[in-house]
């Protein structure tokens, strides 16, 4: 194990105890910074922890999750990256020191810890969560259409053997209902990301009604500024736009309630495909993919700040 | 521990909706056994496709029946897998 997180490997995947210890590191280091909350236990039983970077008192809060979805593992290995990102940078990058000013940002690295150990010890191409569904011999529920938006409608499956099973009711999974009981209790998130790969995308709601929502504008042209600056990097394409118009029409999305539930600035993202790997993306593509998206997400934040609501 | 021996991805180009509503239909044989990474939903999406061994002579003559057009993404995703498991070795002892 690395003694700091300057020597811990952030080009190489890691499993979630690893990223746990990371967590830890990175507290000890900037105590007065970073803390690290947890705000549930999965099924089995694992800490649903998230880093809070936070320089004063009672702000308002950017959420950022990444791993969701147990297979996608660049997701948890960029979200390692930005946490040492936004520790490195605050009080050197003038704009996200102006964001931290302003905005506590919160981290969750690895969204369902119980699928992504069942990645690394049984079955690497696991997506759900790992809770058992009664009378069925298929285990775990697709935790993006668990979410009380459009639940159980068009998109998602009632099936649990389906890789979009929907779960028995809304915010059955314990991964989701502490997401859920966080915004509530926070009561002040402004932004909210979550982030998946892969197929290069920025979408936002909605996924469950071809109805636009309210902001739509505002969002869309914020999202062709966040992936023109990701674009930047490494000229890397995304598509953009609402989930049910540039993908698929997908009920229950977590995007989608959080929008709901009032914060505007609800993302998703589909990070880097670059078209021969799939969720099988090698560890050099982690910082490559980590640095891009890290300029799409201060786009958002920047703008999150800037436009007050 | 579960393993992937000759499971191949493929990534379908279809050019039509008809393309598309084959595809729906070809996801739909639960007896496959496919994993659908991305799903086919319009003609401006690939679709990639996990195909287990056994099920790989049958998708491909469903493909080449239709005139799907596909490319073997990767493949044999177990190589894959032992190359991330010997990198994350490597990693963890240097």
């Amino acid at each position: 194990q690395p003694r700091t997180t300057d020597g811990y490997d952030y080009a190489s995947y890691h499993t979630f105890s690893e990223i746990t210890s990371f967590m830890d590191m990175l507290v000890q280091e900037k105590p007065n910074f970073v803390s690290k909350l947890v705000i549930g236990k999965s099924y089995e039983g694992r800490p649903l922890n998230v880093l809070k970077f936070s320089t004063g008192a009672n702000r308002p809060g950017i959420w950022i999750d990444t791993g969701i979805h147990a297979r996608e593992w660049v997701t948890p290995a960029s979200g390692t990256w930005f946490a040492k990102k936004i520790v490195s940078d605050y009080g050197h990058d003038t704009v996200l020191t102006a964001i931290l000013d302003k905005f506590d940002i919160f981290l969750e690295i690895v969204t369902n810890p119980d699928g992504f150990h069942f990645t690394h010890t049984s079955n690497r191409m696991w997506r759900k969560t790992r809770k058992p569904n009664d009378g069925s011999i298929c285990v775990g529920v697709d935790a993006n259409r668990n979410w009380d938006a459009g639940f159980g409608g068009a998109g998602s499956s009632n099936n649990p053997c389906s890789e979009t099973y929907r779960g028995p009711s809304a915010h059955s999974e314990p991964e989701v209902k502490a997401i859920v009981d966080f915004v509530k209790s926070h009561g002040n998130l402004k932004a909210f990301v979550s982030i998946h790969s892969y197929s290069q995308m920025l979408l936002y709601p909605y996924g469950y009604t071809r109805t636009p929502c309210k902001d739509q504008a505002e969002l869309d042209e914020l999202a062709k500024k966040a992936v023109t600056d990701l674009k930047s990097l490494y000229g890397t394409n995304y598509k953009y736009g609402s989930i049910i118009n540039v993908i698929y029409q997908a009920s229950g999305g977590t995007i989608d309630w959080t929008y709901n539930q009032g914060i505007k600035y609800s993302y998703t993202f589909e990070l880097r495909d670059t078209g021969r790997y799939g969720f099988m993306l090698p560890a050099n593509q982690i910082i490559p993919t980590a640095e891009e998206t890290w300029l799409a997400l201060m786009a958002i934040m920047e703008h999150t700040k800037n436009n007050p609501y | 521990k579960e393993t992937f021996e000759g499971h191949q991805v493929l990534r379908i180009i279809p050019i039509s909706e008809v393309q598309i509503n084959l595809l729906k239909e070809l996801s739909k044989q639960d007896h496959l056994l496919l994993d659908f990474w991305t799903e086919p939903i319009h003609d401006s999406l690939a679709v990639d496709v996990r195909v287990p061994f056994h099920s790989l002579q049958a998708v491909r003559a469903f493909l080449g029946y239709h005139e799907i057009h596909y490319e073997i993404m990767i493949h044999d995703l177990q190589d894959l897998m032992d190359e991330e498991q010997r990198e994350m070795m490597k990693s963890r002892a240097s």
